[in-house]
């Protein structure tokens, strides 16, 4: 673990009893390695680094921790400064016009189409009538994906089939704006409040969807735009992350797959560079499987 | 004169901080630079360019060294690929692009749909095989995934079919029954061809970070991989965790998925890999 290289770095200190200038060189390149290891973005970490640097020297020998348990605690503070605080994890469903729309944003294979259930089945715990829509009209059997998991939250879906089927092979972004605007529509007659958009994943850096993204934001007006991303991205987090919120001023990240043993060090990247609070985290493949975001859990595992 | 811009501290720290960026890991990272930059000085080569061209080198020849190979596959009988990764990474899309490249070849390749778990997998895999010619076994929702690949062996035995492409449900390496299940659908497949599943490709998002290292020895253990695909390498990540799979596991790459296409596929060139790395 960290604290255990740390104290090997302090025991080759011949007993140093505060944190110095001297001692500080080869803790801090530790703590370097360590959070690049655990997939924090390089920028990130030079930042973190250095705020810790400033913070730990000279300070006072606390009683009851070794100077490597001590630098452990700064680290720990500032790690959980940066991720912020637990106002995270309330869905913006408040609307002046029902529905409140919920716009999911990622990449491919971020979990965006799961969640989008999952999300449903948490509105509805709550006493929401979430309806679910998927404006995927590019990947094979996206729509019928979200189909079978509106049934099993259960929740109304609106299919949209005609609009798909006059689109013929002209699936483009005319008909994911206007399928967009048919399950709002939809949403108000049928009596529900929400209305969560599943989308297709897309590349940042493809012009084109990325525009489509921006003009579904403007036809719906959505109160949350989640951002929905892989906890085992590594250092392109901060890429895909900055441009998805330069172009979509998204409010919200929900960090999936963390049922694995990925470190999650992109959930600092992703934070830091866009300003924006991680609300929800996916556990599992199940439609319970997603949980409040707790900076606290999250740390610990960047930490190892 | 020589014209050629000597190497400076700021170079050597730049051409690190590309390779981490390029999630090839901060202590392989600082080794090559190190080992780069003493070579160098040995050599007298300290201008940039060789520089950055001994870097490119170092990496090119870790992916070389990673000499795991397909299985042989016994005369006349088809040869068993299986894709498998964690959830997620291209699999299903990536079969649709191998099935375009052997059906360029005049080959002919049979489907299997063994992921029964996911919400619409067959079907999707189902429109893969429709737009590129291929049939799909398949069977129900929840059936069991090694009964599914016998049907595919089997018949793809008795159509004299060239390939057999088997799609398996995403797993997280940390989830030991789903691994277990993987191992049992490779003892299956032994069972029905001799040496079956010949090929067995982890399918890695080039987006993964150094994550990516546990699921390559994970999945080596479970379902003995015997090669890797990268996907998504159309984005800005460049995918560098292959470097240390290379490195522990001796697993190269095959082939690389550049796009959601059918023919976003190429079968995987080192040196060009490692230059987009170093820039
Ligand atoms: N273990 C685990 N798997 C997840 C989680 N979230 C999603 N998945 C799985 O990840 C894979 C991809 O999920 P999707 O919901 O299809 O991802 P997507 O973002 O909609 O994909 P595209 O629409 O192709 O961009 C599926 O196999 C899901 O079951 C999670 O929190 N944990
Ligand atoms: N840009 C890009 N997208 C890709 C590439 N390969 C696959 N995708 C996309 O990634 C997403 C997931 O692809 P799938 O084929 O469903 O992935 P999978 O591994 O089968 O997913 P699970 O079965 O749920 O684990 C889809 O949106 C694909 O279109 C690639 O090379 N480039
Ligand atoms: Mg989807
Ligand atoms: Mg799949």
């Amino acid at each position: 673990t960290l604290t255990d290289r740390l104290q090997r770095v302090f025991k080759s200190l011949r007993g140093e009893a505060r944190l110095t200038e001297a001692n500080m060189a080869e803790t801090l390149e530790e703590i370097r390695l360590a959070l690049l290891e655990a997939d924090v973005a390089q920028s990130i970490v030079e930042a973190v680094v250095a705020d810790i640097r400033v913070k730990a020297l000279g300070q006072e020998v606390m009683a009851a921790l070794s100077p490597a348990e001590q630098v452990i605690k700064i680290l720990r503070d500032e790690l959980l400064d940066v991720l912020g605080g637990g106002e995270a994890a309330r869905v913006n469903v408040k609307s002046s016009a029902p529905p409140a729309v919920v716009l999911m944003a990622g990449l491919q294979g971020s979990g965006k189409t799961t969640t989008s259930a999952k999300l449903a089945a948490w509105l509805k715990k709550r006493g929401h009538r979430p309806m679910l829509v998927s404006v995927d009209v590019y990947r094979p059997a996206a729509r019928e994906q979200l189909a079978l998991l509106a049934e099993q939250v259960p929740a109304p879906l609106f299919a949209g089939a005609e609009l798909v089927a006059q689109a013929g092979a002209a699936l483009g972004t005319a008909v994911v704006l206007d399928l967009a605007k048919a399950a709002r529509r939809d949403a108000v007659r049928s009596g529900c409040d929400v209305l969560i958009v599943d989308t297709a994943g897309r590349l940042h850096i493809d012009e084109p969807l990325m525009a489509e993204m921006r003009q579904l934001k403007q036809a719906l007006a959505p109160g949350e735009i989640l951002f929905v991303a892989d906890a085992m991205v590594g250092q392109d987090a901060v890429h895909s992350a900055a441009e998805f919120h330069r172009q979509l001023s998204f409010t919200g990240v929900v960090l999936t797959k963390l049922d694995g043993d990925t470190r999650g060090g992109a959930a600092l990247s992703i934070r830091r560079v866009t300003g924006q609070p991680i609300k929800f985290i996916g556990t599992s493949e199940r439609l319970d499987g997603l949980e409040v975001f707790h900076p606290d859990r999250i740390v610990g595992r960047i930490l190892g | 004169f020589k014209g050629r811009a000597e190497v400076s501290e700021a170079d050597l720290k730049q051409l690190e901080a590309a390779l981490i960026g390029a999630d090839i890991g901060a202590r392989t990272a600082a080794e090559i630079v190190a080992r780069v930059r003493q070579a160098a000085e040995e050599r007298r080569e300290t201008d940039l360019a060789s520089v950055r061209r001994a870097i490119e080198d170092e990496l090119v020849g870790i992916l070389e060294r990673a000499t795991r190979r397909p299985r042989q596959v016994p005369d006349g009988e088809p040869l068993v690929l299986m894709l498998v990764g964690v959830n997620g990474t291209g699999k299903t899309t990536t079969i649709g692009k191998l099935t375009q490249y052997y059906r360029a070849q005049g080959r002919t390749v049979l489907l299997c749909a063994a992921d029964t778990f996911r919400a619409a997998a067959t079907e999707q895999l189902q429109a893969w095989g429709q737009r590129t010619g291929a049939e799909v076994i398949h069977q129900k929702p929840g059936a069991d995934p090694s009964a599914v690949l016998y049907d595919a062996l089997a018949a793809a035995k008795a159509r004299k079919s060239d390939f057999v492409i088997v799609d398996t449900a995403g797993r997280l390496h940390t989830k030991s029954n789903l691994m277990q299940e993987l191992a049992k659908m490779r003892r299956t497949a032994g069972r029905l061809i001799p040496g079956a599943p010949h090929e067995v490709l982890l399918v890695l998002d080039a987006t993964t970070g150094q994550n990516g290292l546990q699921q390559a020895r994970q999945f080596a253990q479970a379902a003995d991989v015997t090669g890797l695909i990268v996907t998504k390498l159309d984005g800005t990540a460049r995918g560098g965790i292959v470097i240390a799979i290379a490195r522990e596991l001796g697993l190269p790459v095959r082939y690389v998925g550049t796009g959601e296409q059918a023919d976003d596929f190429v079968p995987f060139e080192p040196r060009r890999f490692v230059e987009a790395i170093v820039g």
